[in-house]
């Protein structure tokens, strides 16, 4: 389940449509401080699913779509696509494979997964699955059964490396549970 | 379930107990159960005994310890139940050059089986990317990304 | 007294005004009371505005981008009222080399009226000191200080 | 009111005597992760009269004596010395001097101010001004004249950069109060 691409259209920083080709191995993202580095991070957690906007750094989700510059408008929504690799076909058990919708169930054999986040400035949100419409419900059932899902210990946001170590025991239990 | 946890919790330790002293060439640590009569909802604590010196409270760490024996679980975690890709964003930023180099060689060893997305403002760790992204804003508030030749 | 924190709320709000474009080259940020109505008891905020960019919560800006108005604002309150010494324990740790540039200059320029201690592991911070001190742990858990030349 | 030495002794990591003498204008400490470079700051604050064992990253003051390591053994009590250059003779007003002990108003005019702090496993603490036995109170006393005092912004510890952008309101108006 390897990512290919990760495209940012309307994301925060990146008004234009902005292209990443991401290799196997190790990627390096550098650049001045308030370039936009983290933000792409903040672009992967949301079009895997995130509801939160404060794991995004806003205080509503609004606050992703482009806000303008001095010489340029806000925009009024903001879209995100990440292609996996399916090289490994996701599992699903008999039993998910009950509860799956029909969207998830289409790509499991597919070679690539694109997956779709768009966000409106009236607050509409559409997801897609290889370009057909689903609900979020289905991005992270899909999710579930690759690995992807809500791994904690999978993404470390600017600043939390110093945090870990003082978090409280529950907090330290949650992080081994994602890897029951 | 109760079993599920305890299995898990007790693999991710002894690869802790791998994984620090290779981080930090020495010393030891562990992970306990604050309560193990009630595994279904006991909390975790970490101990930690960097090489030559007294096992103290975690508080007493300095900022790079502290750092990298994050790094150190988050790995061990990783180690046990590999995700397909993992992102870390400027964790090097308190590791001195000696630590950034272990650092980074795990994070090579790591990368057969899954990707690494690695931010940094740091020369060792760029150095060892298989390849770099360069994020600009020329205009202000609008980013570009640009890839960066690792031909040297 | 009532009167006093509003002289000097007034008076490091209005260096703050100038201190923060000068590191941030350009934008513009401010301090408000929370409560006008209540000087006595009320809160400050902090409004800030890279340059170029569109004033947003402070949680949106990047992690250097907040570590540099940190910085701006605690020059200002020394500039207000300078301490005898000030002392930096890794506050260039989020910055890239073109911020740590402008805040050794900051550094430098208020040096004249106070002493300045800079712990770093950034070679362009120690390049920025007029003396550097080495600590070393040969023997682990005991740390021992050299001076280090800086003839270079 | 110029820092020109700072001497450790039995202080957290600094087991043998240790001194550092100070030059004025910018002064670089640098060296590996956990060496001993912010013990030094933590020395600072505690000659200065730290009272919270949290605030030198300790559970108890105690945590601030050798604690020995594989071959020597813990020590039983720890010392550090702070000499300032009284260059600009620290003022008191009327109303202070009628309040200051002794021991303070003996350094006023002193061409060197010394501070000592001591503290036992036994839990004892002693405290010295030029060598004269005296209070914690008396040194906090004398600090206030100096400029020195209890300056948050004057001392920024590891870590705190980034938590003072998210103070909340009341924190934020401490800090300036400081300068009032
Ligand atoms: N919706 C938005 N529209 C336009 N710009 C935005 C939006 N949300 C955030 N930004 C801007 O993005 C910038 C932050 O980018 P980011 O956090 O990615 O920086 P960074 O490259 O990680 O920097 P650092 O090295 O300091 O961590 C901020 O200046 C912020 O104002
Ligand atoms: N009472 C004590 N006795 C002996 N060692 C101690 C004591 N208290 C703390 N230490 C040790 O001091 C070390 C921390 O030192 P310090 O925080 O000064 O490191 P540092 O040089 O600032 O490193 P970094 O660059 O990672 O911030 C820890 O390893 C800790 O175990
Ligand atoms: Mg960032
Ligand atoms: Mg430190």
């Amino acid at each position: 389940m390897r990512i290919k691409r990760l495209e940012l259209n309307g994301f925060k920083s990146c008004m234009n449509r902005t292209v990443l080709d991401f290799p196997s191995g190790v990627t390096g993202i550098v650049g001045p401080n308030g370039c936009g580095k983290s933000n792409i991070v903040d672009a992967i957690r949301w079009v895997l699913g995130e509801q939160s906007a404060r794991h995004l750094r806003g205080q509503s989700m609004e606050d992703v779509i482009f806000a303008g510059n001095d010489n340029h408008a806000s925009l009024g929504a903001a879209e995100v696509t990440i292609v996996f690799d399916n090289e490994e076909a996701f599992h699903l058990d008999a039993e998910q494979e009950e509860l799956v919708a029909e969207a998830v169930a289409a790509v499991r054999d597919a070679a690539e997964i694109q997956v779709t986040r768009r966000l409106f400035r009236s607050g509409e949100s559409e997801y897609l699955l290889n370009g057909a419409k689903c609900r979020l419900r289905d991005i992270t059932d899909m999710f579930l059964g690759t690995g992807v899902g809500s791994k904690a210990y999978s993404i470390i946001e600017q600043g939390r490396v110093g945090r870990i170590i003082e978090s409280k025991p529950d907090e330290l239990r949650l992080l081994i549970e994602e890897a029951a | 379930s109760r079993d599920r946890f305890k299995e898990t919790f007790e693999t991710v330790n002894s690869i802790f107990q791998e994984t620090f002293p290779r981080m930090f060439q020495g010393g030891k640590a562990y992970l306990s159960l604050c309560d193990e009569s009630n595994i279904l909802e006991s909390g975790v604590e970490i101990s930690v005994q960097p090489p030559g010196k007294r096992a103290g409270t975690l508080a007493l760490l300095s900022g790079g310890e502290k750092a990298l024996t994050a790094v150190s679980l988050i790995f061990s975690i990783f180690l046990h139940k590999p995700s397909p890709f993992c992102i870390l964003d400027e964790v090097d930023a308190p590791l001195d050059d000696a630590n950034i180099g272990r650092f980074a060689r795990m994070v090579a060893d790591m990368s057969d089986q899954s990707q690494f997305l690695l931010i940094t403002h740091n020369k060792k760790t760029m150095d060892s990317c298989g390849m770099l992204y360069g994020v600009t804003m020329n205009e202000p508030g609008i980013s570009k990304i640009v890839s960066v030749d690792l031909a040297a």
